[in-house]
């Protein structure tokens, strides 16, 4: 399972969440406008959270939050 | 099996209950309005819970709360 | 598998029922409205009762009780 | 596999019949109107039958009994 | 793999046949009119037989004897 | 993988044939008319012969042979 | 995988040929006019011959070869 | 996976290449005019040759050489 | 995985490229013209290159060279 | 799980992030204007990103930020 | 999984990427105008590259670059 991140503005950021019994960032990756990320679930990320201006295209179709 | 969360107002609560015999909260994110948490079930999450305003994309399409 | 439970008023119960030889409750979530709770069959529920006003999205559309 | 019983009136039986060489009912769960119970077939029940007024929602669309 | 059997009158049969080099019938459960049976393919059921006024719901759609 | 026969007359036989090196008839199921039978390939059963006249239902559609 | 073949015309047959380095004819299952045969690729069984009228129902649609 | 060789002439020839580092035919089935044959990819065969005039119909819908 | 090559003149090839760390052809099959073939990808051949005039038929519908 | 990145301009990169606890860049592949590559994710790679002018074909249909 | 590659010029040049902690070309392979590559990620191959004006037909539909 993956899905694509696309920056909408400066300084989005897609923040990994621990898999486990506990549950903590373990990595923000920032994105400049236009830049583009697409990311899995891991064995060490079981949960995203995306901060800021973006574009996300999912099994679902697109979600956007500007 | 993951769903998409995204937060429509401040101080929305995604949280996870612990799979297992017992079933209680085992961690509760908070989401600032237009936040976007993309979550998995996983060995410890076997059940989740969704507090306040927001728009939930998943195999069943859009669940709204607003 | 798994299914999406909104709750439409106060008190909804999302009850788990046990696997295995005997059928009983081990634990009812209780909803207040517009809460929503996302819900997995697991090693130790494999029968779900809803009771009150809910909305249900699984597999099979949605499902409605009001 | 799961499916999905909705009451239409109260006293509605869902009855586990036994998986194995014998086939006997192993638990019936009754349901007032408008109750909703989600069942898999497990280890333990390889057959369901349903007494009383219902809707049933699986993967061959809707049956009503009413 | 399953399928329901809604029965259209009293007295409906749904017999299992054993699996294995042998062929005979292990079980036959009665239905009453509107009642419904939810079967599995089992270790132990590879054929079923249907007696009797039903409509069954399966992966080819419905099929009816009445 | 199963199928339905559904007996359009009296004397119809649904044969299973032997899997392995050798083919041959292991068991004839008789059907009366409206008789219904939904029946699997096993590990003993790798063939089926339908004679009479009867209604196939399967993942291609519907067979009749009368 | 299985396939059905219906025979249009007596005397059709559904030969078996030898899963394995050599390929020769293990069985020849004959078909009068409107029997069905349903049938499965096996361990033993990895090509199949059909001489005479028939129609072949199959993952592709309609084979007729009257 | 297989597929269906519908001879359209005489003299059709369906030839199995032979699967590993070698790559030699190891049979070649002749067909008559109308005769049909259902082939599988096998342990021993890894590519299949037609020659002769001959419908095919495959996963990719049918293709024919005449 | 397999597609069908089928050859619109005399002379076509049909060519496997070695699996592993090293690249080179292990086995060229010449076509006729209106002759078909049917590859496989296998444990030896991960690429393969086809020269001449053909159609290719596979899981991305037809491929013409000519 | 793969998709294709198609570079509209010069120096766009393709960035592979580690996989486990860990997440730095272990690779950046620069692509000229009209360069295609096709990229999988891998036991090293569980992140991608992209920067500069590209189009992505993926799971989810097309990708620009041009 | 598996894509086409239609050269639409001389010297195009399928490459192959190493997979694993290093990335660099392990193989070049040169198509001349009308050649056509169908090529699979493998053991050794895990992001490949596409220089010269070319068609790829893949899961994603067809992507050009001419
Ligand atoms: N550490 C949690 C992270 C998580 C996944 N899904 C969640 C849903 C809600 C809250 C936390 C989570 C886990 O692996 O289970
Ligand atoms: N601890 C429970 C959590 C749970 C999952 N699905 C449920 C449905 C109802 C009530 C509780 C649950 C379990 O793992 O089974
Ligand atoms: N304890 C039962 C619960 C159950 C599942 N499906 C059912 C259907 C009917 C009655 C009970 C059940 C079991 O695991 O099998
Ligand atoms: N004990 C039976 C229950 C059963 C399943 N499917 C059936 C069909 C007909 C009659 C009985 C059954 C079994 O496990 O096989
Ligand atoms: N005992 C048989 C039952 C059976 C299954 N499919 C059949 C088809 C025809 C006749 C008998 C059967 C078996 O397991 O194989
Ligand atoms: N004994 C044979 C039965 C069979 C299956 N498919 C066939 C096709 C043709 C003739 C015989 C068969 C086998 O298991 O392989
Ligand atoms: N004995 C051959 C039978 C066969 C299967 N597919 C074929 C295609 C062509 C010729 C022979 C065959 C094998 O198992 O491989
Ligand atoms: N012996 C070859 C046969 C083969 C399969 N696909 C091919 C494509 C091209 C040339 C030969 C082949 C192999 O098993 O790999
Ligand atoms: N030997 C290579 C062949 C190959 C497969 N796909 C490729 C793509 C590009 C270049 C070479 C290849 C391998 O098995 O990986
Ligand atoms: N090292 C991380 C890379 C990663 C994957 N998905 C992510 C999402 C957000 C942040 C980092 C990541 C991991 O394997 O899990
Ligand atoms: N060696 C890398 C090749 C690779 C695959 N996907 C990538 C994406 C970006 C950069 C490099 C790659 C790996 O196996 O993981």
């Amino acid at each position: 399972d993956y899905f694509i991140v696309k920056a909408l503005e400066n300084g989005v950021q897609v923040i990994g969440l621990t898999r486990g019994t506990d549950t903590r960032f373990h990595h923000a990756e920032k994105l400049d406008e236009n830049e583009i990320m697409v990311v899995q679930f891991t064995e060490h990320t079981s949960a995203i959270k995306i901060k800021g201006k973006a574009i996300i295209q999912s099994n679902f179709g697109e979600t956007r939050n500007d």
